[in-house]
C-alpha cells in the first residue's frame, strides 16, 4: 500500500536549511495498524503530510496504491485524498464556522453524498466517539479534547482505505484516549490500513508495529 | 493566594443550558505546586479559564490575592492578568504573523520592557525550552511540541506570581514532558505558584497537590 525509499525533505527558513528526512525508507502493507514514535521536533508530522499528500518532498520515491505520488497537480492530489485517506490533524483543523456534526460530515460532502445520509452518517461517528448531545456546538464551544474527537469522526466517516492519525490523543484523558484506540482497532479489522503518530508507549503498544524516527531517520521497527 | 466558593458557571448553546461548573470550591494558597485532572470535558479548562480572568462565571466569589474578581471591565482584567499571571493555553495561541523570539517576548512588550531586554530574556527561555535555534521560526515552521514549548516560555518569561498551564505536555514526548515539568519545579522553588492541568498521572505525580475535578466539581483532593 505504501512504498517510500530515499525520501528526503528540507525546509528553508531565512537563509538556513533544515534537512529534515534524510534518506527515509518505509513500506507499509495494506490493512496494517502501524504507530510511529519519535521526541519532539524528530520529523513525524512532515512524514505523515508526505504519505497524506499533504505537503511535497525533494527527492526519493513514494509509491501509494502502486501509484508514484510525485509533482502531483493540487486536483489529482485532492482527488486522491478524498477517494484514499482519512487525517486526523495534529492541530485538529475544524472549520470555525460550522458545527460538530457538519464539520464530521465535510468529507462526504466533498464524496457527493446527499445532506441527509451524510448528516445521519455524522451523527452515527459523533456517537461513537461519545459527542452526539454535542453535535450543534461549534468548534469554540467544545473542550480541547471534544474537538479532538470531532477530528476523528471526521476522518472515519467516510470509511477511506488509509486513516493518518497525527497525536490523537494528545488531548485526552487515558479512559478517553483508550476507547478512542479501541475505535480505530474496530475499523482496522475491517482491513482499512491505520498509521498512528503517538508519544504515548501505551497507545503504541496496541498497534502491531511500531516505528522508531529520530533526527529524520528510521531507527527502530517492530 | 486563590480562594473559591459556590463557583458556578453554564453555557447556553442553542436553547440548552450546559451547567458545567456545580458549587465548586477550592483554596490554593501562595507557593503552591498544583495539578487538577478529570475526564475530557469535565470542566478543567473552564475552571482555569476563570482563574486566569479569562472568562466570567455566573455566581459564587472569586478572590485572586485578596481581590474579588466579579464583573471587572476588562482593562481591570487585563491589568491584572499582566501584573499577575503567565498562561500556556491548551491550544497554545501564538500569534501567527510574529516569530518565536517575539512571541515569548510579548508579555514583556505589554509590561513595556524595551526591546533590547525583551528579546533577551525571550531568548533565554527559549534556551531553557531547548528551542534557541528555532528562534527565528515562524508558529507554522515549527512542530506541534516546538509550538507548546513557545507557549510554555511565553507564559515564564514575565517571571509572574501564577503560572497556570492548560496540558502543557499534550503534545510533548516523555523525554521532553519530563524536562519541561522539572522547569516548572524549578520555578515553583522561587516561590511562583504554579498551576498545571493534565490528564497525565506520571506528570500530576510530580506535582504536590492533586485535585480531581468530575462533572464540574471536585471529587478528590489529595
Ligand atoms: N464556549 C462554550 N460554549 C458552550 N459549551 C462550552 C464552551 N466551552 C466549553 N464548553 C463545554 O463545557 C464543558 C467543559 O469544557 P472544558 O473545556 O472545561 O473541559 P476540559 O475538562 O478542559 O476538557 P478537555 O480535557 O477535553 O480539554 C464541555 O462539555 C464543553 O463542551
Ligand atoms: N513549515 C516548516 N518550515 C520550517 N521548518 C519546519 C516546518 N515544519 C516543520 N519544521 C521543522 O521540521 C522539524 C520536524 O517537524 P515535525 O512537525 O515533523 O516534527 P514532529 O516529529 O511532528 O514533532 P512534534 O512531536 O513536536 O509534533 C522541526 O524541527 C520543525 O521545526
Ligand atoms: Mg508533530
Ligand atoms: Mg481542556
Amino acid at each position: 500500500m505504501i512504498r517510500i525509499q530515499n525520501l528526503n525533505k528540507s525546509y528553508v527558513v531565512g537563509n538556513t536549511e533544515m534537512h529534515v528526512l534524510k534518506n527515509l525508507e518505509v513500506h507499509i502493507q495494506a490493512g496494517e495498524l502501524v504507530s510511529i514514535m519519535g521526541s519532539s521536533g524528530s520529523g513525524k508530522s512532515t512524514l505523515l503530510n508526505i504519505i497524506g499528500i499533504l505537503d511535497s518532498y525533494d527527492a526519493g520515491e513514494y509509491y501509494l496504491d502502486n501509484v508514484l505520488i510525485k509533482n502531483l497537480n493540487e486536483s489529482k492530489a485532492a482527488r486522491l485524498r478524498n477517494q484514499l485517506i482519512g487525517f486526523v490533524f495534529q492541530s485538529f483543523n475544524l472549520i470555525s464556522f460550522k458545527n460538530a456534526m457538519e464539520n464530521v460530515a465535510l468529507p462526504l460532502y466533498y464524496q457527493k453524498v446527499s445532506r441527509k445520509e451524510r448528516n445521519k452518517r455524522a451523527l452515527a461517528y459523533l456517537d461513537k466517539l461519545g459527542l452526539l448531545e454535542w453535535a450543534e456546538h461549534m468548534p469554540n464551544e467544545l473542550s480541547g479534547g471534544q474537538q479532538q474527537r470531532v477530528a476523528i469522526a471526521r476522518a472515519m466517516v467516510s470509511e477511506p482505505k488509509i486513516i493518518l492519525a497525527d497525536e490523537p490523543t494528545g488531548a485526552l484523558d487515558s479512559k478517553t484516549s483508550h476507547d478512542v484506540i479501541s475505535l480505530f482497532r474496530e475499523i482496522h479489522q475491517t482491513g482499512i490500513t491505520v498509521i498512528i503518530v503517538t508519544h504515548e508507549s501505551d497507545i503504541a503498544e496496541r498497534t502491531k508495529r511500531v516505528i522508531q524516527i529520530r533526527d529524520g531517520a528510521i531507527i527502530a521497527d517492530v
